[in-house]
């Protein structure tokens, strides 16, 4: 996260490759799934014998002494509907929630984030130097009305995608952020609102930051865990 | 510090079947892998073994998979070893261990029973220590050329079975990273540890966690991209070493190459993406710094290591590139676009397909759909039982639960309950904008945070 502060973000895991090195974000919605980005994830049918994510930590690397770090293997990816770049992790056994782990809720089928609303991104990404890259990183953005979004990007917004404002100071998801979580308080309780993917650029200060539309694929996503 | 499991080949969840008429093996005992391995080696009768890990039985073998009136049966609860040098089909050293099933000679002459004294008559009597069996190729008396026999040709005595020694028997391309060969000892000649055993040297690369990179008993290979195979050995004193194995004559032909997006894990991506996603351009391959790294052009010659393009080399999860920035060594290319990796669309279906009665029967990932009415591989929850209206004929694609992302089936993939299909929405059809209207909010538990944890991390 470019721009950040080192914060709290307890659905925020990390996942782990073969080697155990962190190397993208996501979102624990049920104890045994976790909700990320088509675009960390070699295929729809990969093996994923020896990734896991790591929940229940600030520290992007902690110690083996640190309490209430949890490593759970991933034990199968589902892709979600083709536009939507999502895919599901099920894990090979429940998270246990605590002060450090909660789940994050899910929002109501199509619904529509309005326009000012505070969001937070949160990942163990690339800092640029702006923060502690070895801790977890959140940080704040506005959301951006469709309209308004669809008009700074020449007409090319999908309604599968969600924008925020660009901020004069850079502030941004980046590289290791991919399939963490755009978080917004609503009636008091944090929603996922968005998933962040790849852009060309990290916190780019002329231009919105899109994150795909979590509302429209929240019949998939119940769909998947009750199959 | 070598393992006794060192001269045993593992095929896990297998059972090693035998007709009942023959020699039933010995009752099972109680002991780990390695003290059945043990026990195995010391019988000269013994040539397999199978190894329950639940209950820690051991059960000897006198036969292997090469024998008469046996076959191999998944068993999840056996794991079956079998004594390397009844498997091998190449030889190491001058052959003397050699107990392959190679009953011709190098000219293609067969041979003379061992038994037999005709037409060749001869002083090797067949022992279980000797290993003369049938008229299987072998090496009684250390000859230099390798196993060989007597032939059932009057005039040829006896013959080499030009049995090739494992390091030439299959050759490696590029770094080695496909080598599936049976040689298991280093280049100095130092025995390989097994993969999956800690000791004498502990080491992340578990077979069940790289089950891609073929990491079988103690042969040498290349799991991380090395220049070459290599294994660890067991010598306590020198962790790994590189093995000795042939390069291929011929450079295998790149398959699969795309230049605008990649496809899998990137490892055929030949594109000229030069800039991490952050912005930061990549360092050249042919350079040392600012970071020192061993992923030098020369040695990957498959790899198209080019100027300063994003690669894959190594198998990591996209293409990759070390950094010009001296504090982020390493960044993925995530930026460049995958390439699609679904069927194109057959037909198409108007709303949410709710009315589609086509005949598309496979997921966009190309996967049979399974019969509506079936129940395996999976049960459904929707069948035409449970929804006689929708039309859920055969195995087409339908969309009886309205999802609103199309037509969808069960898929004959166990590892795969639902997906959706090879259609895609018809041009003009249109759905209701996501814009159009906003709900009321209710959420119960989930979505709370500790707030007083956060002022303090503040």
């Amino acid at each position: 996260i470019v721009g950040g502060q080192p914060g709290n973000s307890p659905w925020t895991v990390s996942i782990r490759n073969r080697v155990g090195a962190h190397f993208c974000g996501g979102s624990l919605v049920k104890e045994q799934w976790v909700i990320s980005t088509r675009q960390c994830f070699s295929s729809c049918d990969a093996d994923m014998a020896g990734y896991e994510v790591q929940l229940g930590t600030l520290f992007k690397d902690p110690g083996p002494e640190d309490p209430d770090q949890q490593t759970i293997p991933i034990v199968r990816i589902v892709c979600g509907p083709s536009e939507s770049q999502l895919v599901m992790l099920k894990l090979a056994r429940p998270a246990a929630l605590n002060r450090r782990v909660a789940l994050i809720c899910l929002p109501p089928e199509r619904y529509v984030v309005p326009e000012g609303t505070i969001c937070e991104i949160a990942g163990w990404g690339e800092t640029r130097g702006t923060s502690d890259g070895s801790v977890l990183n959140v940080a704040r953005l506005p959301v951006l009305s469709h309209s308004e979004c669809n008009l700074a990007l020449r007409g090319r917004l999908k309604e599968s995608e969600l924008c925020t404002a660009p901020l004069r100071a850079g502030v941004g998801a980046c590289e290791g952020d991919y399939g963490g979580p755009l978080a917004c308080l609503t009636a008091d309780c944090w929603v996922l609102e968005g998933v962040i993917t790849p852009s060309r650029v990290c916190a780019r200060t002329d231009q919105p930051a899109l994150f795909i539309r979590v509302s429209l694929y929240v019949d998939w996503i119940q769909k998947v865990m009750k199959m | 510090h070598r393992s006794p499991l060192n001269d045993f080949q593992r095929l896990r969840a297998t059972e090693l079947l035998a007709e009942p008429a023959d020699q039933p093996p010995p009752p099972p005992e109680r002991g780990s892998a390695e003290q059945c391995a043990r026990r195995c080696a010391a019988s000269l009768a013994c040539r397999a073994f199978h190894y329950d890990r639940q209950s820690q039985l051991c059960q000897l073998l006198p036969r292997t998979q090469h024998s008469p009136r046996v076959q191999l049966q998944k068993n999840t609860h056996y794991d079956l070893y079998q004594k390397k040098d009844y498997l091998r089909d190449c030889i190491v050293g001058d052959g003397t261990s050699y107990r392959g099933t190679r009953a011709t000679t190098e000219k293609g002459l067969h041979c003379q029973h061992w038994q037999a004294t005709t037409p060749h008559d001869h002083r090797f009597v067949p022992s279980p220590r000797n290993g003369l069996e049938e008229n299987y190729c072998r090496n009684p008396d250390r000859d230099k050329r390798g196993p060989w026999c007597y032939t059932v040709d009057p005039k040829i005595r006896h013959q080499s079975c030009g049995i090739k020694k494992c390091e030439d028997d299959v050759c490696m391309t590029c770094n080695g990273e496909d080598y599936r060969g049976a040689v298991d000892h280093t280049e100095s000649g130092t025995e390989c540890q097994r993969w999956d055993l800690q000791h004498p040297h502990k080491h992340p690369y578990h077979p069940d966690k790289y089950p891609d990179k073929g990491l079988d008993d103690n042969y040498c290979r290349n799991p991380d991209s090395s220049e070459r195979p290599w294994c660890y050995t067991t010598d306590p004193e020198r962790e790994r070493e590189y093995c000795r194995i042939r390069l291929c004559k011929k450079r295998p032909r790149p398959l699969n190459i795309t230049t605008g997006c990649f496809r899998g894990k990137g490892e055929s991506y030949r594109g000229r993406a030069n800039v991490t996603v952050s912005g930061i351009p990549c360092q050249r391959w042919d350079t040392q710094t600012p970071h020192r790294h061993h992923f030098l052009p020369e040695k990957y010659p498959c790899k198209d290591l080019q100027e300063n393009y994003c690669r894959n080399p190594d198998g990591s999860e996209a293409p990759w590139c070390f950094t010009s920035r001296p504090t982020v060594r390493i960044a993925f290319c995530f930026h460049i676009r995958r390439c699609p990796d679904e069927l194109a669309a057959e037909e198409c279906y108007h709303g949410h397909g709710e009315h589609y009665r086509g005949h598309v029967s496979k997921t966009r990932k190309g996967i049979t759909c399974q019969p509506w009415a079936a129940q395996t591989p999976h049960v459904p929850q929707i069948s035409p039982a449970t929804h006689p209206a929708a039309h859920l004929e055969k195995n087409y694609c339908r969309n009886p639960d309205d999802d609103s992302h199309g037509p969808w089936c069960y898929t004959m993939d166990p590892r795969t309950p639902f997906d959706y299909c090879a259609i895609k929405p018809c041009t003009g059809s249109t759905v209701p904008s996501i814009m159009e209207n906003t709900d009321a909010v209710a959420f119960e538990q989930c979505g709370r945070r500790d707030e007083r944890l956060q002022r303090k991390g503040r």
